[in-house]
């Protein structure tokens, strides 16, 4: 049972709020400020404690979606208490949503500060960066936590620069009775050889995504982020780690560092408190260097805004009305906003240091959850799919966003592209056909190509999703009628 | 089995990418050799 935990300081903090709290209706609690972004399954929004006047992050989540997901969420934030994990204060039902009441960080996320500020960072911003999230990982792996979702996007700056990790809806715990994962799980460019191969994993995991995230902010983007996600996947456990595009650009610590992290054997990979003692965290220079990134950013944010409301403002108020009712350009202009918890990080193309704003090469990447975990003889974390919308895992619906993002480039050549329904790939591995074919045909099922992959994996996954189905929905509605908050 | 099926098809698409890939490099290269 929470009780209430406010300090009797001259400026009061919440910490948990109260059985009290808990029991009114969330409106009576907080005022609701402002839309934050969409988060991975939800709207998040900034708020105002009544009673502290403590700022918080509100997610906002229908009950209709994975609430295994979210119980995990939930579960993984209650029991960690560390300045550099996302602090959770409690959940109210409204409605059809959900209401999760969180720490809110000032600063945004990392990814959210490069985009914003079309810049990538520099070694020593780099550099504090990682010593705050390494900080982090050392007290998640000590509770024997993984998080499994480590990139720019989770991790999140407070206003005064520290970096706290979010987002653990794909966490997972360790227990002694299982002490290495076998569950495909994480976004496809930062996870870890040992993950895609399924041959077990432990907290090194994030060590590895930590390394993949170095490089993010160093060059704007993961290594292979050009690359269809599902073809990265077969190549990173194939290639040799990767490694940073123009490593004299870089000092020998930081690249160092980064070859620390991305050791294929996981045994042989530092650990996080292994990582503190590094020259280039240790080194690392204080968290104010990196204020003048989020006020930048916020700078940046604020002039967007201004422009987006200056294009939407029209002569005639009712207009306005009818747009904010009804307008994807409105969600698309608070979608830009600081996202506090969000599910997709949009990339750029980068050159050296200066990220050029390009949204035909935007690349969303996405969390991507292969199998999930049916059932764990533990019964700590588990993993199912909610009977309620059961189809579509996160890596799915990165194809789909991938699609929408390039059907405008696409539809230019629909056209030409060949019927999907009617063309299979030859599967004896005999393509002396092909040289009856004219160059421009061979390009067109080229570019076809990744859409027919894509197609097949959906209709794989569908037939394995209707046979575990039932299984879920059993292990679904046994679970519920234990869970409460 | 899910991932092994995704292998499988990443693995046949993966060829068959190399296959056209290769078909056209082979008529850019005899083009140029003609030119």
């Amino acid at each position: 049972m929470e009780t209430v935990q406010l300090r009797n300081h001259p400026k009061r903090h919440l910490k948990k709020l109260s059985e009290e709290s808990l029991n009114k209706q969330p409106e009576e609690v907080f005022d609701v400020l402002e839309k934050l972004g969409e988060g991975s399954y939800g709207s998040v929004y900034k708020a105002s404690h009544k009673e502290t006047s403590q700022i918080v992050a509100i997610k906002q989540i229908p009950v209709e979606s994975d609430l295994q997901e979210i119980i995990k969420e939930i579960s993984i934030m209650q029991q960690c208490d560390s300045p550099h994990v996302v602090k959770y204060y409690g959940s109210y039902f409204k409605n059809t949503d959900l209401w999760i009441v969180m720490e809110y960080c000032g600063g945004g996320s990392v990814s959210d500060i490069i985009r914003l500020r079309k810049q990538t960072l520099k070694e020593d911003e780099i550099a504090t960066i990682i010593h705050s999230t390494l900080k982090g990982l050392e007290y998640l792996h000590f509770m024997r936590k993984i998080h499994r979702d480590i990139k720019a996007g989770n991790i999140l700056l407070s206003a005064d620069g520290n970096a706290k990790l979010a987002d653990f809806g794909v966490a997972g715990q360790l227990t002694d009775t299982m002490a290495k994962r076998n569950t495909v799980i994480g976004t496809p460019f930062w996870m870890a050889p040992e993950v895609i191969q399924e041959i077990g994993y432990n907290c090194v995991a994030d060590i590895w995504s930590l390394g993949i995230t170095a490089i993010e902010m160093a060059e704007g983007k993961p290594p292979y982020a050009d690359i269809h996600p599902m073809r990265a996947i077969f190549m990173i456990p194939s290639n040799p780690p990767p490694t940073l595009r123009r490593e004299e650009l870089w000092s020998k610590e930081f690249i160092d560092f980064i070859n620390q992290c991305l050791v294929k054997n996981p045994e042989h990979r530092a650990s996080a408190t292994e990582l503190l003692q590094h020259p280039l965290v240790k080194t690392a220079k204080g968290v104010s260097i990196l204020q003048h990134l989020i006020n930048e950013a916020r700078d940046a944010l604020m002039k967007k805004s201004e422009m987006q409301h200056r294009e939407v403002e029209p002569e005639d108020d009712d207009i306005v009305e009818e747009n904010e009712v009804d307008s994807s350009t409105m969600v698309q202009a608070k979608r830009k906003e600081m996202n506090t918890m969000q599910a997709f990080t949009t990339m750029n193309e980068v050159m050296d240091n200066t990220m050029v704003e390009n949204d035909r090469l935007e690349t969303q990447l996405g969390t991507m959850l292969i199998n999930s975990e049916d059932e764990e003889e533990t019964g700590t974390m588990k993993k199912s799919n909610s009977p309620a919308q059961p189809a579509k895992p996160s890596f799915l619906e990165y194809f789909e966003q991938h699609e929408n993002q390039t059907s405008t480039e696409e539809k230019k050549t629909s056209s030409q592209a060949p019927d999907l329904s009617n063309w299979k790939i030859p599967l004896n591995g005999d393509y002396s056909f092909l040289k009856d074919w004219s160059v421009d045909d061979i390009q067109m099922k080229l570019n076809a190509l990744d859409p027919m992959m894509e197609q097949e994996i959906e209709e794989i996954h569908q037939r394995y999703q209707a046979k575990r189905q039932p299984i879920l929905e059993a292990i679904e509605s046994k679970k519920r009628r234990q869970q409460s908050f | 089995l899910f991932m092994k099926e995704l292998e499988r098809i990443v693995k046949l698409y993966e060829a068959y990418r190399q296959a056209l890939i290769t078909e056209v490099e082979t008529r850019k290269q005899r083009q140029q050799w003609y030119a």
